[in-house]
Parts: structure tokens; C-alpha cells; sequence
């Protein structure tokens, strides 16, 4: 039943979180039933859909370091088909308690197995490094969706993330597949956009989504609203992106 | 003599690289010699200046771990008064071997005291994280440049950041300061950007920098060129802003 994906990027602000919350929240609405685990400190994904990260108890973090068991972290989110498994700066504690323990890399995927049948997708937010956290998101999942900016920087990062994925592929999780690499806050008017999206596209081919995320304010404005852009703004193109994202997932896994 | 200035946000995307690399290139163009330490595994301020940073030997992980003198990692750029010292995905060593030193935060702090006098201005790039490497810039430093996008999750990770500063004044570096706060990726047609200015600009009053850095493709677009926007394209509204950056940083020192 539920798979598990991962999404992942080093580069801060490539459009993590924003993919996150609204491609959850598409496929919920597309009826399938969805889990979001926010695995960042910063727990944006968390406000992302309107939780007040310091009064959601227990979060993840108790949860890794056996505190709490996963049922009781688990919120019911405004929209029918989408939980969600806050989190805020607390987490950051278990980067430094974790490091200790035997199997640290395990600590996600163990405490998934009881509930992963539960949901058709489960996504996990990352926050924006290649420590412990992502680590345990990676090796928890069964494939990584990475959203890149068209922008120069976060090309150069994509070949240290593509390293730190087939090293986990080669020790700890070989079932790790990249699900798709996401080209986000695409703008259509700058060479630099239809330069950087030219070279992804010759270097993945198939492995890009063929829905392209546009530069979009209508996105950047939904999180101060604690609402993912198809209960802010169904119409604006963000939501539309968002939702043809979803609906290429569920074609790639054989329709609905 | 030189002011170590620590540009810091953990948020992802915000403009730290862009704001490290162009305030220092800007102020070195005025005549003040400067040097950009890269303290961020990604690497971003050695290629935003040109280097190829698989190939600089020894950079600052060599000289955290005492393997290199720090004299002998410093990069001359192709600017007169800026110096760089680089970095690679190795410095992700760093955060695990420092680990089990005694006075692990004091580590760059050391290193940087034998060559402060030789520049008027030492700016230190960071990860996106409050991680090791972070907290060792922030021990080193005497100000914080903090960099801010006019966004709702930028806006909302500043609280964490100065808690972070504040326990970093209680415990090791009771010094060290605010220096400013900086707008980024100003987006005059958005009430966003409106709003997000306005409410920083109401908390944080005079320590907001007057200038104010518009979203400007040219910034983006010079990284893959490998130069600071001055050499780029030094009649953009990008260039401009940092120029006036400069400017300002320097008034606020009473001038040149
Ligand atoms: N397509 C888009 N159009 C406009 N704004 C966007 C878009 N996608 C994301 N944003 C905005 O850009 C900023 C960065 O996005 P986001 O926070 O989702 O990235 P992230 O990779 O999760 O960042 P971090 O590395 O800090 O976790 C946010 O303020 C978000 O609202
Ligand atoms: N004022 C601006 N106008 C347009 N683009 C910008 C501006 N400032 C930065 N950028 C671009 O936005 C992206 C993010 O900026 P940058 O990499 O400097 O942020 P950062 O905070 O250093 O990111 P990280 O958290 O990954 O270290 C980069 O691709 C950069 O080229
Ligand atoms: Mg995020
Ligand atoms: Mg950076």
C-alpha cells in the first residue's frame, strides 16, 4: 500500500516544503488518502497547513526518540485525505541524541512500518542539509521526488545530492529510485530559466516531470494563510501546476 | 582593524551566498580590503567567485582540523583588495570531527585570529542550518548580517535565529551583535513583499538596513559566470543595491 516518498534538496529555498504541502494536498483532494511528515526543524510544512508548531504535542521528535508512539503524533489536517506529523525546532535535539544510537539511519523507517499501510503516499518535508534527518528520510523511503529552482546554484548542488542517494542506495536502502526531479519557480521570461531547465532535461530525460512549477506569488502567499493553494487559490496556476503534478504521479503508478 | 561580519540565516534560499559574495566584492572595489571565508559545504561563494572548488587545496576544512595553516588557504580573486578562502562538500566532515574536541565552537574563532588584521572587513558565508559549522561562525564573529527574503517562511524562521544569537551572546560570544538586517528579493509589484517589509521594518526599526535589494535577474544569472555582479553587469538595479550596501556598511563605520 503506502509509498513512502522523500522529498529532498540540500539547496535551501528550491521549493521543498511548497512541493510538500501542495502535492499532498492535491492528491488528497484526487481522494487518495495522505500522510505528510515534517522532518525539518523549521517545521514550515507544519504552518504550511495551519498547525501552531509549538502546541502540536507529541511531534516527530518525540516520536524518533521513542517518546511517543506514532498514533498519538498524527493530526487530522482541514482536508479529508491528508494527516499530517508536525514538527518545530525540538527536532533539532535529535540530530545530537540520535547520533548515539545504534541504527540512527533506521529510526524513520522503523517508526513508519506500523502505520505505513494506512495511506496511499506518505511524503516526508527535509530540511535543507544532507545531516542525520535527511539521512533517515532517505533511508525510510522507497523513492525521492527533488524539486530544483532554475537557477545556477541549485544545479550545481543537484551532483553532491545525486552522491549522497546512490551512497544510501549502496549501504543502506538499495530499493532507493529517484521518483522525479520537479523544475520549480520556473519564469518563462529569463534566458536563465530556459537555460538551466534545457540542461536538467538532457542530463535526466524521463526522470523530469513533464508538469513544470511557474513562478507563482499566489504559492508564496498561501503559507501565511496556513492553506495549501487549492484551498487558497484554486485558480491561480500554482494550483494548477500542483494539481497536474499530482495527476502525473498517479499516472506513473497506473491511474487512479 | 578587521570586522568579522557572519552573514546567517537559517533559512534556505534567502540570499546569504548572494549577499556574502557581492557586499564583499562591492567594498573591495571602495578600496577596503575584505576576505570571504565560505563556510557552507555547498560550496557556493568559492564558484559565485570563479573557483573551481574541487580543486582548492588546502580550504577551510584543512585549517579547521589543523591540517593546513590558515595563511596557506587563502585564494587571491580576480578582484585587487579580495581574498577568498574556499570550501567544499568535504567541510561536511567538520561538523562530525569537531564534534569530540574540546571547545569545538572556538575552532574558526582560533584559526581567523592570526590573520583579522590583515583586512578591514571578514565576511563568513554559511549552511542554511544552526548546525556546528554555523555556530562556529557565529562564535567568530563580532556582528550578524542577517539576511531576509520577503516571504511568510523567512519571516517566520527569524524568531528561531535570534534565539539561537541570544544563547550564543549567554554563553560564549557576549560581544557579538546585530549588524542589520538585510530585505532581499524585493518584489515591488507583490503586497507581500509590502506586508513582510512593513512588519519587519515595525519590529526591527533602525537595525534594518536602508537598502533594500531588489529581485533582479542579474544576480542570478552571475554565479554561472563566476563573478560578483559588479563584473557582471554593473549597471543593474543588482548591482546597484549591493553597491549602496557597501556604502552604507561603510557609513555606519563613519566612513571611509
Ligand atoms: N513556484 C513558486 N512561486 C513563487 N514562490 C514560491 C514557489 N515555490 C516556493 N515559493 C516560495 O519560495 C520560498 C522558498 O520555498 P520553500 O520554503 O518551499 O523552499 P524549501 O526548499 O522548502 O526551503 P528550505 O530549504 O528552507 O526548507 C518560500 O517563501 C515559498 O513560499
Ligand atoms: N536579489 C535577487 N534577485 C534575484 N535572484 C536572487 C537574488 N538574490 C539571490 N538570488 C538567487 O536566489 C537563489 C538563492 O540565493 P542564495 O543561494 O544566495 O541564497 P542562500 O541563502 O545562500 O541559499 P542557501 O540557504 O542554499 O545557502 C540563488 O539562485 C540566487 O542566484
Ligand atoms: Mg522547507
Ligand atoms: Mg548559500
Amino acid at each position: 500500500m503506502g509509498r513512502i516518498i522523500t522529498i529532498a534538496n540540500q539547496k535551501g529555498g528550491v521549493g521543498k516544503t511548497t512541493t510538500a504541502v501542495n502535492v499532498a494536498a492535491c492528491l488528497a483532494m484526487l481522494g487518495q488518502d495522505c500522510l505528510l511528515v515534517d522532518m525539518d526543524p523549521q517545521g514550515n510544512s507544519t504552518s504550511g497547513l495551519g498547525f501552531d508548531k509549538h502546541k502540536c504535542e507529541p511531534n516527530i521528535y518525540e516520536v524518533l526518540i521513542g517518546k511517543a508512539p506514532i498514533d498519538r503524533a498524527i493530526q487530522k489536517t482541514e482536508m479529508e485525505h491528508l494527516d499530517l506529523i508536525p514538527s518545530n525546532v525540538t527536532l533539532t535535539g535529535a540530530e545530537i541524541e540520535l547520533v548515539n544510537i545504534e541504527e540512527r539511519e533506521l529510526q524513520l523507517k522503523n517508526v513508519l512500518t506500523s502505520i505505513k499501510d494506512n495511506y496511499k503516499y506518505i511524503f516526508i518535508d527535509t530540511p535543507p542539509s544532507l545531516g542525520l534527518l535527511t539521512l533517515n528520510s532517505l533511508v525510510a523511503a522507497e523513492t525521492v521526488l527533488i524539486p530544483i529552482q532554475c537557477e545556477y546554484y541549485a544545479l550545481e548542488g543537484l551532483g553532491q545530492l545525486l552522491g549522497t542517494i546512490t551512497l544510501v542506495q549502496g549501504k543502506i536502502n538499495p530499493d532507493l529510485k529517484v521518483e522525479g526531479i520537479l523544475l520549480t519557480m520556473f519564469d518563462a521570461r529569463t534566458n536563465l530559466s530556459q537555460q538551466i531547465t534545457a540542461e536538467i532535461k538532457k542530463c535526466f530525460k524521463d526522470k523530469v516531470y513533464q508538469t513544470i512549477i511557474p513562478c507563482n506569488v499566489r504559492l508564496s502567499e498561501a503559507p501565511s494563510f496556513g492553506k495549501p493553494i487549492i484551498l487558497y487559490d484554486i485558480n491561480s496556476t500554482g494550483a494548477e501546476s500542483y494539481i497536474s503534478l499530482a495527476r502525473e504521479i498517479i499516472n506513473r503508478d497506473g491511474g487512479l
